[in-house]
């Protein structure tokens, strides 16, 4: 069976609202190393993958692998129950029907239980090959967020293009052309307010702005995004979380 | 013109 028990309600709130616009039915595989989640799109052109470590949580017991088919938009019903500072305690049995979720406020004066039903998934797991990226760039996930919203204002697509000089986003659409490059400008004191890049060899792709704009959704995740580009391979986007994370790659947008 | 790329052609099933 599993039991686990976060601290606080809001790590998988947050989890959810980051990734139910881009799939609607998914297996959170629950075993000892924690509870993982990896799910394509319906079109099948981006993956997100999410991983809660079980230091993560205050209490964690997962005697054989589960997979809790799981609904998002059902899950996020239930999970408008919890206040952000809520213990939540998941539980499940070894061949689940319904997953019990319980929320207890920090006074110990309330308690809420909720059953959520599950759904058979049949889902196929992709290998996600090692990659040494040409380009990493570590930048605020507020300004990321901002970039993408402000270019997808002006067109569908948007290259990215990593120099020596730095990481240039530019776009053109109908009503002309916008471009915001980014230099390397780490803040010492506040390293999630600055900006990185690691730079083996140039790159220059082009991607969807929807799902970027949809991938931003977790920037409540973590303060700062990991990007990560290769010339003519998915491109990588990590929002960090202190014991986990969750990933998306897009697939990009390539020349006949 | 460029075409968009699935996942699943640069991701093999496990």
């Amino acid at each position: 069976m599993l039991e686990a028990r976060l601290e606080q309600s809001s790590v998988l709130k947050k989890v959810v609202d980051a990734i139910k616009d881009l799939v609607q039915d998914c297996n959170f595989d629950c075993n000892d190393s924690g509870i993982q989640l990896q799910a394509m799109d319906n079109s099948h052109v981006a993956l997100v993958a999410m991983h809660l470590k079980t230091e993560g949580f205050a209490l964690y017991r997962c005697d054989r692998n589960i997979a809790l088919g799981i609904n998002l938009v059902s899950l996020q019903k239930v999970l408008r129950a919890a206040q952000n500072e809520d213990v939540m305690t998941l539980k499940a049995e070894d061949s689940p029907d319904a997953l019990s979720l319980v929320f207890e406020n920090s006074e110990n004066d309330r308690i809420s239980e909720y059953d959520l039903k599950l759904m058979d998934i049949d889902q196929e797991h992709l290998g996600i090959p090692e990659t040494e990226y040409g380009a990493t760039v570590k930048m605020p996930s507020a300004e990321f967020q901002r970039i993408c919203r402000d270019l997808s204002l002006l067109s569908e697509s948007v290259a990215i293009e990593a120099t020596k000089e730095g990481i240039k986003f530019s776009c053109t659409g109908d009503i002309g052309k916008g471009a915001v490059t980014l230099r390397q400008n780490p803040n010492v004191e506040k390293p999630e307010l600055g900006t990185t890049i690691e730079l083996q060899e140039p790159v220059a792709l082009t991607f969807s702005l929807k799902y970027l704009v949809n991938f931003c959704k977790a920037s409540g995740l973590s303060n700062t995004v990991t990007i990560s580009l290769s010339n003519e391979v998915p491109l990588l986007i990590e929002y960090e979380m202190e014991h986990g994370y969750v990933r998306f790659y897009l697939a990009p947008k390539i020349g006949d | 013109p460029t075409k968009q790329r699935t996942i699943s052609s640069f991701f093999a099933p496990k």
